[in-house]
Parts: C-alpha cells; sequence; structure tokens
C-alpha cells in the first residue's frame, strides 16, 4: 500500500463540479471534455458520479470548483510563474474544499507532447479533491511529479485504484456502494450555539456594549496594556485586571479616527506607533493623535504590498516566536516588514501553517506572559510556538472571563 | 546553513547559500519541516535540515544522503503538483537506512 488517504473524504458519492472559467491555452470544448475524462478516471472504479452545475452561489455552490489562475488568487497558495509548481487542489470539506486551481502561466495542451498534459495533471488533482494524498510509487497517478502524457486510454494504476476504493467503496456487481464513512465533521454542539451567540450578538443593540459581550473586533497590547475593541468601543486592561469596566468611545482617546470600529490593530515596534485597520485602509498614530498628514480617510492597503480586492485584516500580531509582524485576513497571512513598511515577498501562505487556528480569526495578539492568543467568537486559544500549533483544539478559554473579569 | 569552505570564491558561495535557502523552501513547502521552521525556514539547525532532505529522499526514493546534492536538487526542479507531501507521522522516523 504506497496510496495515502489525506483525513477527510466526501460523506456522499454524487458530486458536483463547475467551470469558473477555461485557460486560453486551448479551446474551451476541448477543456471541458478532458476534464469529464479526467472525472471519469475516478467514477469508473467507484460509485462516484460528477454532475456539472452551470451557476453557484455564495449558498450553495459546486463541491469541486474549477479554475486557471495566476500568481497570487486568493488563496494561500500563490502560483509561481511557468514550470515547478502546476496546480493544486483541496481536499474535500467546506468552502475551498475540493476545488481544483491550475496554473495558466503553463502552457496547457491535450493532444501534444508539448506543453503540460491538462488531463493528467486534472485526473491527479481531483484525487485530491476526492481526499487522496501523494502516493510514493512512481507510476501512480498520485504522484507528486508530472509524468508527461500518457497513453490514450488511461486506466488507473493498481496503488490509486485501492486508494479511492477505500475511501468510497468498490464498484460491486450488485451496485450497492460499500463505503466506510468517516466521522461527521459537522460542526460540534459548541460551535452550533456560537454561531447562534454571534448571530444574537450581531443583533445587540450598538449602542451599548456591555463588558461581558462575547464577540470582539480586534485585541491587542499597547506599552504594556491590553486594549479590547468593540464597535465603537474599547476597554483597557492593566496588569492589575480591568482599567473600568465602562468602555471608552474609540474617538474620545483616538483623535479623529473617522471609522466606527476597528479590524485590527497592533503597535509598531519601530516607533511604539499604532496601526489601525478597517476595510481596505489603514491609519497609523502616533500615541493617541494621527501621524502627521496622514489622510482622515486612510491609505490603502495596497500601499503595504497587499492585493487590491483584498476586503479586510481580521488581525495583526507580532509573533512572541520571532517578534515578527502578522497580517492575516481569512485563510491566508502575510509577514510584514515594519522597516520596510512592506509584506515580505512569497506571501500570501496559508494559516494551516499555524495548526488549529481557526479562520476567520476576530484578533490575534501577545499577551504580558509572552504568549501568542488567537481570537475568534467569544473564545480564545493558546499558541505553543515551538510545536506551531494550538494548545488544545478545543478554545483555551473565554475572553470574556479571562480578561474582561466576567 | 552548512559549514561553508571560507576559500571558496564569494560567487560559490553565496550562490550555495541561495541553494540551501531554496532547498529549504521547498522542503518547507511540500510538508518536510514542521514546527516553527514552517514559519521561517532560515533558522532551521542543521540536524533539522539533513532530516528534512532525508525525509524527502526516501519520498522521492533517492539515496539518503542528507545533503542537497545534485541529484536532489536536479528532483527538486522537476514540474509538480503544488500539494504537500503529506507523510504519515510514523513515517518520518523510520525512514529505510
Amino acid at each position: 500500500k504506497r496510496y495515502v488517504i489525506s483525513g477527510s473524504q466526501w460523506e456522499k458519492t454524487n458530486l458536483t463540479f463547475r467551470f469558473l472559467n477555461y485557460s486560453p491555452d486551448v479551446k474551451f470544448t476541448k477543456i471541458r471534455t478532458v476534464i469529464y475524462e479526467a472525472f471519469r478516471v475516478w467514477s469508473q472504479v467507484t460509485h462516484l458520479t460528477f454532475t456539472e452545475i452551470m451557476f453557484g452561489s455564495a449558498k450553495k455552490d459546486a463541491d469541486i470548483r474549477i479554475m486557471f489562475a495566476q500568481k497570487f488568487h486568493h488563496d494561500g497558495y500563490p502560483f509561481d510563474g511557468p514550470g515547478n509548481i502546476l496546480a493544486h487542489a483541496f481536499f474535500p470539506g467546506e468552502n475551498k474544499g475540493g476545488d481544483a486551481h491550475f496554473d495558466d502561466d503553463e502552457n496547457w495542451t491535450v493532444d501534444s507532447d508539448e506543453g503540460v498534459n491538462l488531463f493528467m495533471v486534472a485526473a491527479h488533482e481531483f484525487g485530491h479533491a476526492l481526499g487522496l494524498s501523494h502516493s510514493k510509487t512512481p507510476g501512480s497517478l498520485m504522484y507528486p511529479w508530472y509524468a508527461g502524457k500518457q497513453s490514450k486510454y488511461y486506466t488507473l494504476p493498481k496503488d490509486d485504484v485501492e486508494g479511492i476504493q477505500k475511501l468510497y467503496g468498490v464498484k460491486n456487481s450488485n451496485n450497492t456502494p460499500v463505503i466506510v464513512l468517516v466521522p461527521n465533521h459537522e460542526g460540534s454542539k459548541e460551535d452550533k450555539d456560537e454561531k447562534k451567540e454571534e448571530e444574537e450578538d450581531e443583533n445587540k443593540d450598538e449602542g451599548f456594549v456591555d463588558n461581558c459581550t462575547h464577540k470582539f473586533d480586534a485585541i491587542t497590547r499597547i506599552r504594556g496594556d491590553v486594549y479590547i475593541f468593540k464597535g465603537k468601543y474599547f476597554w483597557r486592561w492593566e496588569s492589575g485586571g480591568m482599567k473600568d469596566s465602562s468602555p471608552i468611545l474609540i474617538t474620545q482617546f483616538w483623535y479623529n479616527y473617522p471609522e466606527d470600529s476597528v479590524d485590527a490593530v497592533f503597535e509598531r515596534k519601530k516607533g511604539s506607533k499604532i496601526m489601525f485597520f478597517k476595510g481596505n485602509k489603514y491609519w497609523l498614530y502616533d500615541a493617541n493623535h494621527m501621524e502627521k498628514a496622514w489622510p482622515i480617510e486612510g491609505r490603502p492597503l495596497t500601499e503595504l504590498g497587499l492585493p487590491a480586492d483584498l476586503k479586510k485584516i481580521d488581525a495583526a500580531f507580532t509573533w512572541s516566536y520571532n517578534k515578527r509582524t502578522y497580517l492575516v485576513s481569512d485563510d491566508m497571512y502575510w509577514k510584514f516588514d515594519e522597516n520596510e513598511n512592506y509584506v515580505v515577498y512569497d506571501y500570501p501562505r496559508d494559516m494551516k501553517i499555524w495548526q488549529g487556528v481557526p479562520t476567520p480569526l476576530d484578533a490575534a495578539f501577545q499577551f504580558n506572559d509572552g504568549k501568542t492568543y488567537f481570537i475568534k467568537g467569544k473564545h480564545y486559544w493558546e499558541f505553543l510556538d515551538s510545536q506551531m500549533r494550538v494548545k488544545t483544539k478545543l478554545p483555551t478559554g473565554n475572553i470574556s472571563e479571562r480578561w474582561m473579569q466576567c | 546553513s552548512q559549514p561553508v569552505d571560507s576559500a571558496q570564491p564569494r560567487t560559490q558561495r553565496s550562490a550555495g547559500t541561495n541553494i540551501q535557502k531554496k532547498g529549504m523552501k521547498y522542503l518547507m513547502e511540500f510538508g518536510y519541516v514542521n514546527g516553527p521552521s514552517l514559519e521561517m525556514e532560515n533558522l532551521m539547525s542543521e540536524e533539522a535540515q539533513v532530516k528534512a532532505i532525508r525525509r524527502f529522499q526516501a519520498f522521492a526514493n533517492l539515496p539518503l544522503t542528507g545533503r542537497l546534492d545534485h541529484r536532489t536538487i536536479e528532483w527538486m526542479e522537476k514540474p509538480r503538483c503544488g500539494n504537500k507531501d503529506t507523510l504519515p507521522e510514523d513515517t518520518w522516523g523510520n525512514e529505510r537506512k
């Protein structure tokens, strides 16, 4: 056995797929034919069926979405130009789960020996989209390295057949699929409660925010004190405890801040200036005054090297392990060079590297104890730097109890 | 990074460092590195680097030299899938001698 199961699989066999776009290298009708053939490689040996749908929405979209893209394309795995990385795919799951992305800087071909054979790469990527990892068996379809165009009537090597049938059963005579389902991945009851609570919380009248509110917009440490932001207010937590239980209006403390809330905030080591993020803009404060000649409407995130269509920064934090600053948006993160005031080359990367950290985040910060905490909803997760993972998969604790004296 | 022979001309030394850096980035990108080095490949100890190289050589069925030798670098330059080569944890400790 050389195949490797990724640990996630679809809990159904009738899967849907959708083309988000096509590559200009090949006539789109040929691309469609090749993609259908690549799916057939897997449906031939299991009960899997693949049905194309033409439209998708945020609520309901295809299980497997096929996209051609270059360089940064809204995930933590930017492509690298011609050669090297040809494509990637996400294991089964929600949102990006199951999606297959093809590097459009490659020269995609269908029948010729030149360029990169779309059929072989697509069949491989769909293996990931179904839950298979890489196999170390040369000649297997799930072998990581491109092996060029294959014979016309391609049949799946034994190693891959065994792998996929382990997940989705064997296409046996009496047609009843024998499938071993992995335990339910649905969010735990806790998650459901949290979702309900967050909805309630969102509806709470922003007019007044009580201490024991459940969700915060941003948390950071400034001059050694912890500042907790919610809506247009913030609380200040000093080492002895909460400075006072009633919140302060942000604009009473940070003069001329024009927005009614904060997405993320952190104190720069350089000059101890404070950087606020809201939407696709940022502001720099020197103590409570906006930096001289700073435009009141804020400056665009693109000035920092972030993508033009990035909607917002969810968290900004200095990592206790290397004292470097990181900006997080959805499931991607950038390392930020404070001296250059610009993100570091070859980012974004996928937040999965911070194992167990839930995304999208609400905040992250390094507390007085020298540890880094990640915040989502009403919970926080302590991070174990040397193991590059959260201390426990379940939340370490509740923010309100730890820092709001609730 | 690997001890560099100071007698080497500067260009050769910097080329060696560059190869080392690219090699470590590759190993980090495709799942051969764990812990904080995932985020800071340049801080890996030499021992961790050798281990990561051997894991890669085991997966690619190359001689387990533990060094970024010519054959290993050549293999790293081959076109491939962008997904990690996730190995079951147990494989990492027991590369075939």
